[in-house]
C-alpha cells in the first residue's frame, strides 16, 4: 500500500485487494472503500499517507467493544464452546481452563462431545495437563445428560468456572442446532445463578462461511462471543470485520498456537495493523 | 443467485447481436462479485475475468441465447477448463503396497479422511493399512484406532518413536499382513512451521508415498492458495481431498487451488461418517461456486 503515494485507480485496488485477501469479504469492503472516498473527495485529501490510517480507525471502530472479564467474580462461570468441525474448540477449552487454573481457579470440564471419536479421551487428556477434572459419560450418550451432570457436580464442588465442550457440527443441520438448543436450555434451567458465556469457535483460515456460521449459530442460541483460532498461520481473519459489522458479536479471545499458553485476549488494534500489514 | 443477476443487467442493456465492451463489463462485474463471495482467491479471479472478457467482448450471440446466458455460457466453459473436466482419480503403484499420505492444516479432516479413503478403497476390494503418525495431539492416535476398527482395517502406531521410524515401522508391518494400500495419517500442521515442515520433507523422502493428497476444508477462504503453493513447494502434492462439502461453504478455495498448483481435487468429504468420501465432480463443484 505504500507503492501508492497517489490517490489513483491503483491506489483504490490496492486497498480492495488488501482487504479481500484478508477475507474482510467484498460487501464490507465496498462499504469501507465507498465511506473512505467520501471522506477523500469531502476533505480533499490529496494523500494515500492520511488515507490508510483512517480505514484503520474504522476497522477498529467495527471491531472494538467494550471488554468484559473473562471470569466472573462470586458466581459460576460457564462456558458453552460451540462452532463447526474441526475450528479448535477442545483445544481452546483447554487454554481457557488453563488460564483460569493460573488465576486460582476451580476449574471443572464437561465432555458434551459424546459423537466423535476419542473426544472424551481428548478432553480428559488435557483436563490432566491443566489440573482440571472432566465430566463424561460413555461415547454416544446424550451431551445434555452430561451438561445436568456437570452443572450439578461444579454448583456441589464449588467450582469457579465450567467449560462445555460440545461436538463440531455444521450450522446447516437444524437437528444438531436443536441439539445444541437443548443443552443451552439445560444449562440456563440448572444453572440460573450462573453467568453464562456461548462462545463461537471460528477457524481464522475461514472464508466468507464465517458469516454464514455466525448468523446461524447466533439465530439458534444467543452467541456472547468469538473465538478466533489459528491466527499464528498466515489466514488474517477478517471475516470477524463482517461478522461484527452485521451481527455485533464481538470477538473476546484468539488462538495463537496449539499450547495451553496460546490464547490472547482479542485487541481491535493490533488485529488491525496486522491484517492491513 | 448468479443466473438472475446476470439475466438482469442484460435486461437493462438493449445490445443484441454482438456482446459489446460495455455489456461483458456489466457483466463480469456481477460475476466477480460472484467468485469473490465464493471465497475464490482475488488474483486467480482478476486473471479469470480477464479470460473471460477476452472471449466474450464482439461474440456474437447465439440465436438461442439471450446476451446474459451467452456471457454465462462463456462463465462456465471457461470456469470448466480452470477446474479440469472428469474425475482425477487415484493412482496406484505397480508393485504393491501403495502408499498414500495425507497433509494439510490443523483440523481440515486428515484423520477422519484417512479411515474413510481406507473404508472407499475397501469397498473397492483393496487390503487397506492404516498407520497414526499424529504423535502431537491428544488421543489423534486414538481416534484413529477406533475408527479403524469402525471399518476393519488395521491400524498401526506406536509410542516413542518419532514420526519418520513409526511411518518406516509401519508401511513394513503392512507387507505380512498381505495389505495392498497403506494410508498414512499425519498431524495437522502450519504451512509456515518450519519445523513440522522439515519432518514431513523428511517423511516423504524416506517413506516414498506414490500419492500424498493436501486435505483442505471447503470453507477456507483467500489463505488456500499460500497453504497449497507452500505444501507444493516443501512436499509436493498429487492431488486435494475438499472436506466439509455438506456445509454451504462455496468452496471457491477448490478453483484457486486448481488454478494456482495445477493439481486436481481427487476426492470429497461430504459428512462425518465413514462411508462420506465419494470422487469429486469439477463441474458440479464450478456450479456450486457461481451460485
Ligand atoms: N495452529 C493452531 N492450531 C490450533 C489452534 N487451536 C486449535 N488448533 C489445532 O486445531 C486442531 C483441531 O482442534 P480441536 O480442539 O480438536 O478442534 P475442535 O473444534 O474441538 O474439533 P471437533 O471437536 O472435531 O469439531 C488441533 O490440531 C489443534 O491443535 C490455534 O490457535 N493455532
Ligand atoms: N460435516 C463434516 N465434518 C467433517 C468432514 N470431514 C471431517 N469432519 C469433521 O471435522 C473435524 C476434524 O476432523 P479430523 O479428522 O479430526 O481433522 P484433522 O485434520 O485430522 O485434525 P488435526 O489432526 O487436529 O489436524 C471432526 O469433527 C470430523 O468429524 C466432512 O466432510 N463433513
Ligand atoms: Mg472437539
Ligand atoms: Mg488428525
Amino acid at each position: 500500500l505504500a507503492h501508492f503515494p497517489v490517490l489513483d485507480e491503483g491506489f483504490w485496488e490496492g486497498l480492495e485487494e488488501a482487504l479481500i485477501e484478508a477475507d474482510v469479504g467484498i460487501q464490507v469492503t465496498q462499504e469501507l472503500l465507498d465511506k473512505l472516498r467520501e471522506e477523500a473527495r469531502a476533505q480533499k485529501i490529496r494523500e494515500s499517507a492520511q488515507l490508510l490510517p483512517r480505514l484503520k480507525e474504522k476497522l477498529v471502530d467495527i471491531l472494538t467493544t467494550e471488554k468484559q472479564p473473562l471470569f466472573s467474580e462470586g458466581k459460576l462461570g460457564i462456558f458453552l464452546m460451540l462452532g463447526v468441525n474441526g475450528t479448535g474448540k477442545t483445544t481452546t477449552i483447554a487454554k481457557i481452563a488453563h488460564r483460569a487454573k493460573i488465576e486460582g481457579k476451580n476449574v471443572l470440564l464437561a465432555a458434551a462431545d459424546t459423537y466423535r471419536a476419542a473426544a472424551i479421551e481428548q478432553l480428559e487428556i488435557w483436563g490432566k495437563r491443566v489440573g482440571a477434572a472432566t465430566i463424561k459419560h460413555r461415547r454416544g450418550s446424550d451431551p445434555a445428560a452430561v451438561v445436568y451432570d456437570a452443572i450439578h457436580a461444579a454448583q456441589a464442588r464449588d467450582v469457579d468456572v465450567l467449560l462445555i465442550d460440545t461436538a463440531g457440527r455444521l450450522h446447516t443441520y437444524i437437528h444438531l442446532m436443536e441439539e445444541l438448543q437443548k443443552i443451552k436450555r439445560v444449562v440456563m434451567r440448572e444453572a440460573p445463578e450462573a453467568e453464562i458465556k456461548t462462545l463461537l469457535v471460528i477457524d481464522a483460515t475461514t472464508g466468507q462461511n464465517g458469516l454464514s456460521q455466525a448468523r446461524l449459530f447466533g439465530k439458534a442460541l444467543e452467541v456472547d462471543g468469538v473465538v478466533l483460532t489459528k491466527l499464528d498461520g498466515t489466514a488474517k481473519g477478517g471475516i470477524i470485520a463482517a461478522i461484527e459489522d452485521e451481527l455485533k458479536i464481538p470477538v473476546i479471545l484468539i488462538g495463537v498456537g496449539e499450547k495451553l499458553d496460546d490464547l490472547q485476549e482479542f485487541d481491535a488494534r493490533a488485529f488491525v495493523e496486522a491484517l492491513l500489514s | 443467485n448468479l443466473a438472475t443477476r446476470l439475466q438482469n443487467v442484460f435486461t437493462k442493456l438493449r445490445g443484441r447481436g454482438r456482446l459489446s465492451e460495455q455489456d461483458v463489463g456489466e457483466a463480469l462485474r456481477e460475476v466477480r462479485l460472484a467468485l469473490l463471495e465464493a471465497d475464490v482467491n482475488f488474483k486467480v479471479v482478476k486473471d479469470f475475468i480477464a479470460e473471460v472478457k477476452e472471449r466474450a467482448v464482439g461474440e456474437e450471440v447465439l440465436k438461442s441465447l439471450t446476451p446474459g446466458q451467452q456471457v454465462i455460457k462463456i462463465v462456465h466453459e471457461e470456469l470448466a477448463a480452470l477446474m479440469g473436466s472428469g474425475q482425477s482419480k487415484l493412482a496406484f503403484a505397480s508393485k504393491p503396497p501403495t502408499i498414500i499420505m495425507l497433509v494439510g492444516l490443523q483440523g481440515s479432516g486428515k484423520t477422519t479422511a484417512t479411515a474413510k479413503l481406507a473404508h472407499y478403497l475397501k469397498n473397492q476390494g483393496k487390503r487397506p493399512f492404516l498407520v497414526a503418525a499424529d504423535i502431537y495431539r491428544p488421543a489423534a492416535i486414538e481416534q484413529l484406532k477406533i475408527l479403524g476398527e469402525e471399518i476393519g482395517v488395521p491400524v498401526f502406531s506406536k509410542v516413542g518413536k518419532s514420526v519418520l521410524a513409526l511411518a518406516k515401522q509401519g508401511i513394513r508391518e503392512a507387507v505380512p499382513k498381505n495389505c495392498d494400500v497403506v494410508v498414512v495419517d499425519t498431524a495437522g500442521r502450519l504451512h509456515i512451521d518450519e519445523k513440522m515442515m522439515n519432518e514431513l520433507e523428511e517423511v516423504k523422502r524416506e517413506v516414498r508415498p506414490h500419492q500424498v493428497l493436501l486435505v483442505v476444508d471447503a470453507m477456507t477462504g483467500q489463505d488456500a492458495v499460500n497453504v497449497a503453493l507452500v505444501f507444493k513447494e516443501r512436499v509436493d502434492f498429487d492431488g486435494v481431498i475438499l472436506t466439509k462439502l455438506d456445509g454451504d461453504a462455496r468452496g471457491g478455495a477448490a478453483l484457486s487451488i486448481k488454478a494456482v498448483t495445477g493439481r486436481p481435487i481427487k476426492l470429497a468429504s461430504v459428512g462425518e461418517k465413514l462411508d462420506d468420501l465419494q470422487p469429486f465432480h469439477p463441474d458440479r463443484m464450478s456450479s456450486r461456486i457461481l451460485g
